[in-house]
């Protein structure tokens, strides 16, 4: 179980990421 | 500074590369996203395209790991009940084994030899449920009563 945890924050903090990208591309 | 921003973002996403294609992806964001910043629409939506695949590809990571782990919980909790239902039945054969080789036989003998002490000659150990070791426990103190009763009548 911690290792499934572990995946799910890596691809949470990856989509937070891309949320970011979305974001600065928005603004331009 | 936006150009910076996103290098940042991006830099930090190959950092946290967990899934297959996500480099590739990121590679490819790379190659695009100076062009889709200076107002290439284009490249603005190849831009989009790859962050929405990359996010997917997380998106989906994320449901496949969860439902591992709500099969892990399941299993999990199988495995408690069976564990306490073993440990229910193994408590309940030893509290047999622990009563009737130790505390029936230990009866036995305290009543036996009490009845023997308070005048009761014929009262012997008897159980034919007891282990051998009981029953040869059991034997001799018979035959120490006998010996002692037919001391005593001769």
């Amino acid at each position: 179980a911690p290792a499934v945890q572990n995946i799910i924050h890596k691809n949470d903090r990856s989509i937070g990421i891309c949320e970011k990208m979305f974001v600065l591309l928005i603004k331009v | 500074n936006t150009s910076n921003d996103f290098e940042k973002l991006l830099e930090m996403a190959s950092e946290n590369i967990t899934e297959e294609n996500e480099g590739e992806l990121i590679e490819q964001i790379r190659v695009y996203y100076k062009y889709a910043l200076n107002g290439d629409i284009e490249a603005l939506e190849k831009t989009v395209e790859k962050i929405s695949s990359l996010s997917e590809i997380n998106r989906k990571a994320i449901n496949t790991a969860d439902k591992v782990s709500k099969k892990f919980a399941v299993a999990g909790s199988w495995f408690v009940v069976f564990w306490a239902a073993g440990m229910f039945f193994l408590g309940m054969y030893y509290k047999r084994v622990f009563l009737k080789d130790i505390i029936y036989p230990y009866e036995e003998i305290n009543a036996v030899l009490n009845a023997n002490l308070t005048g009761d000659k014929f009262r012997r150990c008897s159980g034919h449920e007891a282990i051998d070791e009981i029953n040869g426990i059991y034997s001799k103190i018979n035959m120490i009563l006998d010996k002692k009763s037919a001391g005593l009548e001769s």
